[in-house]
């Protein structure tokens, strides 16, 4: 397709919680998120990628910020129960980047990430889906990075 | 909103590789990434979510099951010279729920997890939006998973 991304968007209202250590066997994912849904939190992202060390698993989740509190009051009964730790981190941009098969033309993920890095913005999370690309970096560098993508894909240009 | 979840769908196509042991600095994904951009393979998912060793960063992606050997074959210039390996997975399957706010509805993620999980099946991947649940497990429970996840939302009414 002629323009693989069509938008980009900053998203400065989440905060990360990582869950570490917890065990890998069927079940813990249902137990963690079915706590978060007892809560009526609502979770914007989950990512759950390469385990921990041998037999451990760990997932990072988004929740709105004034979530942070009762999102980890609400698992911390199930980490108890599992073994597992749960640490916040307030102070997370995500940028995501939407066109159709955004995620899937290749080299469009890699020139996302470059444009990222280029304003020296360490890039901490990752999901993507075939229409969106979306990264988790620290909020210091939000507005940089949204401008390089912006002149990467040309989209300060009029519609 | 009555109907969270309005689909699901099996993929087989894809295979997994785990790159671990990587820098956790910027420009690291980019090059992981534009390498396999120039190589014109499409990458269906990725995923970074929690740090593998202090100050080395960890991911897993997706690609075609016939695209497996150049996607290794392309990425391994840029472990050679970062540090880092790559381990590649044929067997998975790829369950995507979709629906509006299926992730960000409470508690919906959860009940999807305990779904695939109460066939038994072990949750290997996980990615998330707003409108998409994908989670990734080992192909030979695929169809059970499948069927759970159908009953669970009641997508096997006639519509
Ligand atoms: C590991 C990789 O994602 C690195 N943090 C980067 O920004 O490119
Ligand atoms: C860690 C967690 O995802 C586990 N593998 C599960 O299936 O629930």
């Amino acid at each position: 397709t002629e323009r693989p991304v069509t938008g980009v968007a900053l998203d400065l209202n989440h905060s990360r919680i990582n869950v570490v250590g917890v065990p890998d066997h069927p079940g813990v994912a249902a137990d963690i998120f079915m706590a978060l849904g007892h809560a009526n939190i609502s979770v914007d992202m989950i990512i759950q990628g390469v385990p921990g060390d041998a037999s451990r698993q760990q997932m990072s989740f988004t929740v709105n910020k004034d979530q942070v509190e009762d999102a980890l009051d609400a698992i911390k009964p199930v980490l108890d129960k599992l073994g597992g730790t749960a640490v916040a981190d307030p102070k997370i941009a995500k940028l995501s980047v939407v066109g159709i098969a955004v995620g899937s033309t290749p080299g469009v993920a890699g020139q996302i990430f470059e444009a990222v890095s280029s304003v020296g913005a360490n890039i901490e999370m990752i999901a993507t889906s075939e229409v969106r690309v979306s990264v988790v970096i620290q909020d210091d560098k939000a507005k940089d990075a949204l401008k390089a993508v912006h002149t990467a894909f040309n989209l300060d240009a009029v519609q």
